[in-house]
Order: C-alpha cells, then structure tokens, then sequence
C-alpha cells in the first residue's frame, strides 16, 4: 500500500462546507464530523473533530461523550452552556462566546443553546472514533428505554413517560425558543 | 492499558481477602462497594462492587466512566443496554383499521432498545459510557458482581470509578442508611445539574415533569421497587421442561 504511508497520507478535510453536513435541521443548525473512518491518518492520532452551527437559539441535544474528552473553541458568536459532572452538579452554567474554550471531560452530560447571534464552534475530540451518546431525541437513551422504566424512574405517568420520549423528533440539533436563555 | 505499575502503585507487601467496606441503600436494595483505594485494587487498576436486587426491584438507567463485567451470583432479571442511535427493534404491533378509536386512546404503543434476560451464571459485558438499567423478575434476590476496569483504554478520566446516574436520587438513599444530613444536596442525577427551563426547552415538556427528571425529592435511592411489576416488550423465553422445548406458537395473516 504505496498510497497508505505516512509520506503521502491525506492529511486535510475541510468540516465547513454546509454541504458537507452529518446532521442538518434547517431550523437550528448542523453539525459535521472528521473521524478517522473520513480522515484515515486520525486512527494514528487517536484525536477527531466535529464543526457545529447553531442558529439562533438553536440547542445541541443534551449529550455525553462515551469515549473522549472534547475541547470547544467557539469561532462565531455566542451560547449558553452547561456542562454537569457524576454528582449531578453543574460544573459550567454560563456563557460561551467567540475566541473562548471550554473543556468538556469524558461523560461529562453537556448541552448549550446559541444566542440571538447563533453560534459556532469546533471541538477537538481525544479518539479517533468519537461517540456521544443523546438525553433527548430521536437517536437519544430515552427513547431506548421503554415507557415503563420511564415511569417508573422518573414516577411520572405513562402518559407523561411517553410525552418524555417522544416530544422531541429531532436527532442531536433542535430548534429552541429561547425561554431557557 | 495504563499501567499503574510503572508508577509503583503494585509494590505491594501484603494481599488481604476483603469485604466491601461500604454501602449505599436504597428502596429497592443495596450496593455494596469495596474499597478501591486498596493497594490492590489500585494496582489493578479495578474497583468492585455488589449489587442486591429485591423481587421486582428496578436500578434505575445508569452510565459509567470504564467498561464493566458483571457476574450473576443469585437470581435471574432482565436488562436493557442503550446505544444513542440503535434502532428500537422491540415494539408492539402495527394497530389493525378495526381498532376504534378509542381502544387506540387506551392501548399505548411502546417501542424501545433490545432487553435480554440474565440469570445465575452469567456474564454480562457492558462498554464505557453505554446507559443501562436491570430489573429483577424473579422470586428471589438478585446479587450480582460488577467490575468496573478503570485504567482501561475506554476511560480517559482518572482512576476514580464513577456512575452517572441518570435518574433517582442516591444520596438520599445514603442518608436513611447513615442517618446523617451530610452532602444531602452533593449527589444527584445528571439532569440536577442541568437548569429547569433548559429541561422543559430539550425535552419538549412541562416543569413539572422536568422537576420529576432532576429528582430532587425522589427518596428511593438508585434502586427502587416496581409495585405492579415491570411491563415491557420482550420475546417469550423458551422453557425446557425434561429435556424437550415447548414449542412456539406461530400465527398471522394471509398475503
């Protein structure tokens, strides 16, 4: 595999392209990834990245990341973000703007809402395979889970379990109405 | 795997057989934890801890920060493992046009994740950071063995294990067995940390219910009881009896 050594190995990706969108919600934004599946030279790396876009008072799906650590550099405009350890504390509940980072450690739970301006960042992800892994939506462990359990755990109605599971139909970018802000 | 060895954590003189040291109790049973502190267990870069199920108890959907291996000492349950993006293959039938309405009202359709029985004996692997919950359908205590690997390759925060709730309340659970106040309000599901508009925003639902989510007042601990049992959809479980399968029973439609 002349064409697979390290000497000519592809080396670039541009993530910015909206065409190029993993994840798109007209409504809220998109998201894109680079991982080593894309960009082969990031399995000897062990590191990937993803470029969000969220309009304004898009959300990033509440989310953890089963197997890296991700460092957020935002490049335009501004959001709200959270970001809660084991114990169920919010280690970061502020604002996030342009030129800032924000380390978020592995399963870590984290979500964050742009602004009036929207936002954009890029993360920087410890694996060359990153996967989160969604609270809510379509994709999300709540909708894995069955209703009962639901119920159960939260002691809500099925009724309220079911509305639990399946209100929100978008994947990982959700449309907001900017109340949380 | 990141070997604490080589930074002289195994210079062991001593090995002792331990008992857990430690127990969080709640509604439905208990968790016992052995110390992990232990020069053992530091050097193998593991921690152990037992869990004690009662008949019909739940624990509730969890996550951690290493891969775990369990082992079913006692008893038999089921347990569902979450993957975000795995396609909800257990569901319950397609309505038929005869169905009134209001039967479609009363009779909820559910769909989720796949559920698999375990029993005595058994192993169960479960990846870094996978939600998970178990269920004990049995007429005695379940107790497994879980180990949790931290220095694995998976785990990219320290050694420390850690368990990301993701619903109850465990320090409550805690306080009734120690009787004391201490860090009431230090422990919690992940969605304490999370504010309660932003809750309601994401999931598409009233404060009440997020409130419910945070679980703020929620004193069953991580193991709570299922009084009428747990209803889910799940595959009837072949039964052996002397040595010849029951057979399944098969029906449908014409094409």
């Amino acid at each position: 595999g002349l064409e697979e050594t390290v000497c000519n190995a592809k080396i670039r990706e541009n993530l910015d392209k909206p065409s190029r969108a993993d994840v798109y919600n007209p409504r809220a934004g998109r998201f894109s990834t680079v991982n080593s599946l894309t960009l082969p030279i990031l399995g000897f790396l062990q590191l990937s990245a993803a470029r969000g876009v969220l309009y304004r008072n898009g959300i990033m799906a509440p989310h953890w990341s089963m197997n890296a650590h991700s460092i957020i550099y935002v490049t335009r405009g501004e959001a709200r973000m959270q970001i809660v350890n084991h114990k169920g504390q919010a280690v970061f509940d502020g604002g996030v703007r342009e030129g800032q980072v924000v380390v978020v450690p592995q399963n870590f739970a984290a979500v964050k809402q742009a602004g009036e301006e929207g936002c954009e960042w890029v993360e920087l992800n410890t694996n060359d395979n990153a996967m989160i892994s969604t609270l809510s939506g379509r994709t999300s462990v709540m909708r894995g889970l069955p209703v009962d359990v639901i119920a159960t755990a939260y002691q809500i109605s099925r009724e309220e379990a079911e509305r639990l599971k399946l209100s929100r139909r978008e994947t990982i970018i959700f449309s907001g109405s900017g109340r949380s802000g | 795997r990141g070997g604490t060895w080589q930074q002289g954590e195994c210079q062991i003189r001593s090995i002792n057989a331990r008992e857990p040291s430690y127990s969080l109790q709640a509604e439905g049973g208990v968790t016992e934890f052995w110390d992990f502190k232990n020069d053992e267990f530091q050097c193998a870069g593991v921690s152990i801890r037992r869990h004690r199920l009662q008949p019909r108890a739940l624990m509730l959907p969890l996550y951690h920060n290493a891969p775990i291996l369990v082992y079913v000492v006692q008893g038999r349950g089921i347990y569902g493992l979450m993957i975000s993006g795995c396609p909800e293959t257990f569901e319950s039938s397609q309505q038929t046009e005869k169905q009134s309405k209001e039967e479609r009202r009363q009779r909820f359709r559910d769909r989720h994740q796949k559920i698999e029985e375990f029993r005595e004996g058994d192993i169960v692997a479960i990846p870094a950071g996978a939600a998970h919950w178990a269920y004990n359908d049995g007429d005695q205590e379940l107790v497994v063995v879980v180990l949790h690997d931290n220095t694995n390759n998976a785990n990219q925060l320290d050694q420390n294990p850690r368990s990301f709730l993701l619903a109850g309340n465990p320090e409550r659970g805690q306080e009734q067995q120690q009787g004391s106040r201490r860090g009431q309000r230090e422990l919690g599901n992940v969605f304490r940390g999370f504010d309660v508009h932003m809750l309601t925003e994401v999931f598409g639902v009233d404060e009440e219910t997020a409130r419910r989510l945070q679980g703020e007042h929620d004193t069953r601990g991580h193991i709570v009881i299922v009084e009428h049992g747990l209803h889910v959809i799940r595959p009837p479980f072949r039964r052996r009896e002397y040595g010849r399968e029951e057979e399944e029973g098969y029906y449908g439609g014409n094409n």
